[in-house]
């Protein structure tokens, strides 16, 4: 019966404590322990308690962003008395005064390839579902790492690149595609058929994250079944011919690991993209920074 | 003087007021999930509701009429300690599916206590 949320001993004194109400039924006790454990999990949300696997990566983001919201109470609770920078903004006032929930998710490996996407596409497609339905999206972003390109270029090279975000409203139903269609032109049915969500030009000679937009893809997703997921596509084109980005520039934005770099498992969890979802679980708190 | 100071302080005690209370993550066992923070201070209410109800217990109307009908009879129980302002906490968590959470609990942590 038990959701793992109690320790032993804690279990065990709940135990006798409910022994004065039940009159020494052990099946009655157990109910009692039970529903109060139900009711933690209730309260924080949860449907078992979590297990992670040891070792379980935490994106830095996800930590910059609990002390970005932390705020003072972070600083005065660690003893942070200097100039103190998260490395992270927190979204708009206007987001985080109507949300409690901050979730990240990661994009699914398997999923990145579509057949007859070019070079300088990749899909990145996230599992929405734990995404609890008594929850309202509010807002929703992508996360995309991107570092300097520090090998010297030419000196007329252009450094700035656009990245472009597009969602994917039809995927090829076979394998056999050939081809990604942009807007309403739905005349293959073996083809992809995408639709820009935001558009970013970049300098590729620094290092950031850059944060778009996806908010509507995502409510279109959780609200109904009949809008499937097929993920969001990222497309890296150099700004001034529109080409693909080539060498260095080409692993410039953290897509996908590059087994080519000298990157490790662990540091590229944290620098692999990320979609962060703000919801509210109709409880009257926010994520609004804190003050001490 | 001495004993006087110690009757009064254990009077001040026994009056309702908000007492210290961490709740350390890794003393229930969540640590292994609960990322950010490792505890927090949560407090709790306790002591006595009995006349004189002085202005600092934060009592209601209704709390100084039961002690009035508690001095004339003696089967009218007591008003209680309890909180009458909590704050909420924010926690950084690993959830069942292995996602990351950042998220605002309301009701976690007892600001003020008084008689109700």
């Amino acid at each position: 019966l038990s959701s793992g949320l109690l320790s032993q001993m804690g279990r065990a004194n709940l135990l006798s404590q409910a022994a004065e109400y039940t009159g020494g039924s052990r099946e009655e006790e157990d109910a009692l322990v039970s529903e109060y454990e139900n009711r933690l999990l209730n309260m924080f949300g949860l449907t078992r308690r979590p297990n992670p696997a040891p070792g379980t990566q935490v994106p830095r983001i996800m930590q910059h962003m609990y002390k970005a919201h932390m705020g003072d109470t972070y600083r005065s609770q660690h003893g942070i008395t200097d100039t103190w920078e998260t490395g992270f903004d927190l979204p708009s006032d206007e987001i985080l005064s109507r949300v409690n929930t901050a979730r990240s998710f990661m994009h699914i490996d398997d999923d990145e390839y579509i057949p007859g996407i070019p070079d300088n596409h990749i899909r990145l497609r996230f599992d929405l579902s734990p995404l609890p339905s008594s929850e309202v999206i509010h807002a929703a972003e992508l996360l995309l790492h991107r570092e300097a390109v520090t090998r010297h270029l030419p000196v007329d090279s252009d450094h700035a690149h656009r990245i472009n975000v597009y969602e994917i409203v039809k995927a090829p139903r076979s394998r056999n595609a050939t081809q990604v269609h942009r807007g309403s032109d739905r005349s293959a049915a073996a083809t992809t058929i995408t639709r820009l969500l935001d558009t970013r030009l970049i300098d590729s000679r620094n290092s950031t994250w850059e944060r778009f937009d996806v908010s509507l893809a995502t409510l279109k997703w959780t609200q109904s079944e009949q809008n499937a997921n097929h993920g969001l596509l990222i497309e890296i084109v150099r700004d001034d011919d529109g080409q693909a980005p080539h060498g260095d520039s080409k692993r410039h934005v953290r897509l996908k690991r590059d087994l080519h770099t000298d990157i490790s498992d662990d540091e590229w969890q944290h620098r692999r993209p990320l979609l962060l979802t703000y919801t509210n679980d109709g409880k009257a708190t926010s994520l609004s920074r804190r003050k001490r | 003087n001495a004993k006087k100071k110690n009757r009064s302080r254990k009077r001040r005690r026994r009056n309702c007021q908000r007492y210290g209370l961490y709740v350390d993550f890794e003393t229930v066992g969540w640590h292994t999930w609960i990322l950010a923070p490792h505890g927090y201070e949560a407090h709790y209410c306790e002591g006595r509701c009995q006349y004189p109800l002085s202005e600092h217990m934060n009592t209601t109307n209704h709390a100084i009429v039961q002690t009035l009908m508690g001095s004339v009879k003696s089967d009218v129980p007591k008003a209680c300690c309890v909180p009458t302002e909590l704050d909420a906490i924010s926690m950084l968590y690993l959830n069942e599916y292995d996602l990351v959470v950042l998220k605002t609990y309301q009701e976690m942590v007892v600001k003020a206590c008084g008689c109700r």
